[in-house]
This record gives C-alpha cells, structure tokens and sequence, in this order.
C-alpha cells in the first residue's frame, strides 16, 4: 500500500511541473510557471497530505487560494492532466472549464487538448468538452449541438463533423 | 480506445430513445442554457457507475419528466465504446421500478453487451480499459473545475490512493 | 423583530415574480418565468427557513439543485436585485456573474443592468462589473482596463469613457 | 449617491499609490486572468468594512508584496462617495502595524474625511447611506453567484434577517 501510494506520488510530482509549463508558456514567458507537489510526512504519506502549489510566470509564490479564478483553473487542469499521465482513462469528458479563463488561457488549453487528441503518442486520450466559447469548441473535430423543443418539452441533439471545414 | 456513441432512453430532459454521436477524437457539445448539455455528461457518468450523488438527483429524479406527461417509467442510457484491440462493446445502465405498484422503489440494472451483470463485474470491465470510476478524475462536472485546485491536503492524498 | 422580518419577506415576495420576469422574457416567451419565495413556517419565520424557486419559461416546477448552471445565475440575480429594492444600497459590484450565461442571457442581464442605471425612477443604482466577456462590458459607460506590469510585479488600470463611442 | 473614485496605497497587487476612476453609473473592470481585477473588487470591499475572512487573505497578506522588494509595512484604500445632497465623502480604511518591531501584528484604521473614527461609526455612516456592510447583497464575489441561488431556506432567512 505505501510502495503503491509512493509509485503514483513520485510519477506524477514528476510530470505535473512539465504540464503546467507547457499550458502557461507564452512567447513572452517561453519558460512558463511552476508547479509542484509535496508530502507533509513522508514516512506515513497516506496518514498525512498531499500540497500542490502552482506559480504562474513572473509571479513568486503563494497560497493556493490567493491566485485569482483563471490561475486556479489552469493549475487545476495540469494537475488532472498529470494525474491521468500515471493512470490514463482512454477519455476525459469536461464541462464548461473554460468559464473563468480569458481568451489567451483558453487558446492554451483548447492547443494542448487538441495535441493530447491527435498525437499518435503513449499518453493520447479522447476528449468530449462543454462549452458556451466559440474561441474554444472551433478547435473541435465534431460538434454536437443540443437544443430543447419546447413543444415535446425534451432535448434534441444534432451532430456535425467539422473536420471537413477550416478554421477561418 | 474511445467513446464511438451514446444511446439515451427516457434519462433527464432526454424524452423517448436518442441516438447522440459519432463522437470524435475532441469533441465540443454546444447550445444554450438549459438545453440539456450537462445532462448528457450526467448520462456519461451514470452509464460508467457514478454514483447518482454526482448526478443531480436520485434514480427517481433521472427519469424523463416534463410536467404534461407522465414521468417515464424506466430509462436506459447505452454507452458504445470501441477498444484499441478487438470488437465494440456495449456498457448498458438502466433504472427500473423493482415493483409495478405506484410507490415502487427503483433498482439499477447493469449490462455488457447485452448479458445482464452485477455491478461489482461491470466496474471490474470498465477498470480494463483503465476507466477508475471511484476516482472519477477523469470526469469534471460543471463548477467542480476551480474546488479541484483548491483541494485540501487530505482530499488530494485520498485521491492519489484510490489512483494507486 | 417578527413585523421587520415580516415586511422584509412580504416586500421582496412581492417584487421577485416581475424582476425574474424581466430577466427571463424574450420574443419567444413574452411572458418569462416565474419566481416565487414562500414561508416553511409563518408563526415565526425567523425560527425556520425561506424557501425560494424558480421556474424558467416552459419547464415545470423542480428544485432549485436542478436547474442548469445558467438558470441558477439567473435566478440568484432576480433575487439579489429583489431583495435590493426593499434596502436599495446605492451601487452593486459583481465579480464575473456572467461565467454561466450563454449569449441570450448576457445580453438580458446587460439590458436590465443599463435600465436600472440609467432611469430617473426611485430603485436606480450605480453598477461596478468585472468581466471577461465583450458582450457584456460593451453596454458600460466607461471601462477600466486592469493589466500587470511584469517589471514592476504590480497592476495598473488606466479608465476609458465609452460615452463617446457607439457600439458597432 | 455613488462611487466617484478609489485610492488604493499598497494594497494586494497595486503597489504604490494609485487612483482609480472616476467611475459612471455603469462601469466594467477588464483585463486579463491574474492582472488584479478581483483585487480591485477586493480594494472596495475592504473600504466598505467587509472582514478579512472575505478577502482571500489575512490582513498582512493584503499588504502589497512582490518578491523582490520587502514587503509594504501600511497600506490603505480611501473610496471618495457623491452622495445624491451634500459634498463629498471621503472613506477610508488603513492596515497599520501596531508596533515597530519585526513581528508587529496588524490592525485596522477607519477615517471618515481625514478624522479617525471607531469601526462602529463608520459603520453607522455607511448604514446612514443604505450600505449595508454585514448583509452583503451589494457584494457579488467571484464564484458566488450560483452558489446564492442554491442558498439553503435558513441562510436565506438569515439574509432577511439582517436586511430587515
Ligand atoms: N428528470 C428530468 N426530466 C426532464 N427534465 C429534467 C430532468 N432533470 C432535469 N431536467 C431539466 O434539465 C434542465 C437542465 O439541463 P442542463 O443542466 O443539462 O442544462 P445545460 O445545457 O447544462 O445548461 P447550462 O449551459 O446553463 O449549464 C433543467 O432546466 C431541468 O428542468
Ligand atoms: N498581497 C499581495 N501582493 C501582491 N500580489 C498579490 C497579493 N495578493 C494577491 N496577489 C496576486 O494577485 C493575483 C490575483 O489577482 P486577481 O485575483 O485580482 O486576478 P483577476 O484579475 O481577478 O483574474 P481572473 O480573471 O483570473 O479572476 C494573484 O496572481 C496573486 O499573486
Ligand atoms: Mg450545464
Ligand atoms: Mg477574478
């Protein structure tokens, strides 16, 4: 139990840093932030807790809680992402991620969600997103629209494949 | 492998049976505000085993009502996945009345392919293909994306043994 | 205490069907939805709870959990602003309430915003929003731009009257 | 009556000291994620009266610090209020350290037009303009919203309670 705890602590604290960099990276910043995970005790690790922490480019470090919405979410999402480097789920299904992050933020996300979708690599997943931002779900491959009809008082969904258009 | 379809009967605001995909490598789900989106991930989670605590209401509440029929009396959400090896497999969760009197309780019922299993065979299947429903961290609902961020010491150690 | 409670209740129960009319009405559904707050016991209300729900237009009665993460925002902010007009304070600062709404409710929500700021009547207030989405801070008088100085590790903000532009 | 601008001096992420404003009877704040926007919305509530616990922070980590300076030792936030008769008000809120020694706590400083005054007098002026401070409604923070509707019966009755 602890070697299994240990295992999966160590893979992913040494992952998590790589994935944050990589949704924080700008041409501004081309080293991006920092992230990092660690023990409270690390002889009973699962009696004690586990601290993340997250510092976005050019800012120096603080409480979790004191980052503002779109800091929280980016950091939120490399720690998933890590996480799912250890043991990856053949798809991830997310809704509405994108609420608290500006235009930039979600351009990174939706260009690391759509390398992650296409690589031919080890750690590929399939990823169903809900969104309300056209800025994001143009960079889908399919579409799947829902709309309610009042009448029958149900949902309806339609599907559409937009791999056959480009993005203007 | 990956999500090929989904098969959605009587579930939420999802009235009658509905086809909903192909689903794509990413695929985005669109529309306006309570048109049923959220619902379509609740019928995800519920067809992978969620718990229906995650899922808005309880088994009851899942069915399909909309206040000028009578709510339905069973649903079914069919779940069409396809593996990186071998042929396509259907994961089937259904809601039925255990009884057919007017205050009947209501049951899950479980399916892989068509043969009925016990909840404990359908999750050990489902973790064959690395799906961990108990650590669900590979589902975010909506609003849960900023808590997850700001999770405690504990919760995170707690979610790294069920990973283990 | 019970008459305060009691004329606090009976003045905002009787403003919430018309504001949350306002904000839910549209072409489609001249008549919006319907808000309503009701007493768990009316011997002494402030010994038990106030119970609050909402209906949007075409759906049937549920609880207030059920609801759509849109609908919900649109329901606390009828009841905010109902509540508002028994105590008007003079201004309101809200901090990105528009993360939910898809584009029909933010265009409500900015149109009852603008009348409420804008009219002579006896419930008028000053409004401070702070959001991500041009569709809602292009109906505002005037913006304040927040951007960080790297160099410096501090914001600046620099204000812009919209008063002079029309929107496009 | 209405906001007419802000002086913030050191607080949060402004460092130094600067206005803000003038402010109509409708304005956005707008800028990117991290740039400070929730920090000005921080700024005004602080001014107002609303306890730290509120804020994100204790009230020495609402003093500005970056990292590479020292860390600021006072802050403060003056907001300048037209009210609809009368001149103008100027309120404002200090974190001084209580003694000059390096573990100094921090404590509040209220001023209503350059004259010290108790947190209590400075609160009935605010209640005498109808701000009401405890009850909040004025105040929508980041996240809240959809957590207000989702209020349980007796949070609600408690918000009536202080309103009435
Ligand atoms: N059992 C049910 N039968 C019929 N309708 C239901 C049922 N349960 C919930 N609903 C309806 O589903 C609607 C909510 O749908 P959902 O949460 O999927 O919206 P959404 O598309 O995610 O919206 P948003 O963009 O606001 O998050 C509610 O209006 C509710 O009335
Ligand atoms: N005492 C302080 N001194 C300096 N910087 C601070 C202080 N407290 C918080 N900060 C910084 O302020 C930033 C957060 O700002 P804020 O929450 O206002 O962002 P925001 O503009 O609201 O962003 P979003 O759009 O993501 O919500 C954090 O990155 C944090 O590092
Ligand atoms: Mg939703
Ligand atoms: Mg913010």
């Amino acid at each position: 139990r602890h070697n299994a705890f240990s295992a999966a602590f160590d893979y992913i604290s040494g992952h998590i840093d790589r994935i944050f960099k990589e949704l924080t990276r700008s041409a501004m910043q081309p080293m991006g932030g920092t992230a990092s995970l660690s023990l409270e005790d690390s002889e009973d690790p699962y009696l004690h807790g586990v601290k993340f922490s997250a510092m976005p480019p050019t800012k120096r470090y603080r409480e979790m809680e004191q980052l503002s919405g779109g800091e929280k979410t980016v950091a939120a999402l490399a720690l998933l992402f890590a996480i799912h480097s250890f043991q990856p789920s053949p798809f991830f299904v997310l809704d509405e991620i994108d609420a608290a992050l500006d235009a930039t933020n979600v351009a990174r996300v939706a260009k690391y969600i759509v390398e992650k979708t296409q690589d031919g690599g080890g750690d590929q997943f399939q990823t169903i997103v809900i969104s309300l931002k056209d800025s994001f779900f143009q960079h889908a491959d399919a579409l799947v629209g829902v709309c309610r009809d009042g009448n029958k008082g149900s949902s309806m969904t339609y599907t559409l494949d937009l791999g056959k258009y480009e993005i203007a | 492998g990956r999500i090929v379809r989904l098969e959605i009967e009587d579930f939420k605001s999802y009235r009658g049976l509905q086809q909903i995909g192909p689903f794509k490598a990413f695929t985005a789900v669109v529309g306006p505000n309570g048109s049923g989106k959220s619902n379509l991930m609740d019928a995800i989670g519920f067809v992978l085993g969620v718990r229906t605590a995650h899922l808005r209401g309880s088994l009851k509440e899942l069915l399909h009502s909309n206040g000028t029929e009578a709510a339905a009396k069973r649903s079914a959400v069919r779940l069409v996945y396809q593996p990186s090896t071998g042929d396509e497999i259907i994961f089937s969760r259904a809601i039925l009345p255990n009884s057919h009197s007017s205050n009947a309780t209501f049951v899950s019922q479980y399916r892989i392919d068509d043969r009925q299993v016990s909840a404990d065979a359908y999750n050990a299947c489902l973790l064959s293909f690395n799906v961990l429903v108990k650590a669900r961290n590979f589902l975010v609902f909506q609003g849960d994306i900023e808590s997850i961020a700001a999770m405690g010491a504990k919760e995170l150690t707690n979610l790294f043994e069920q990973i283990s």
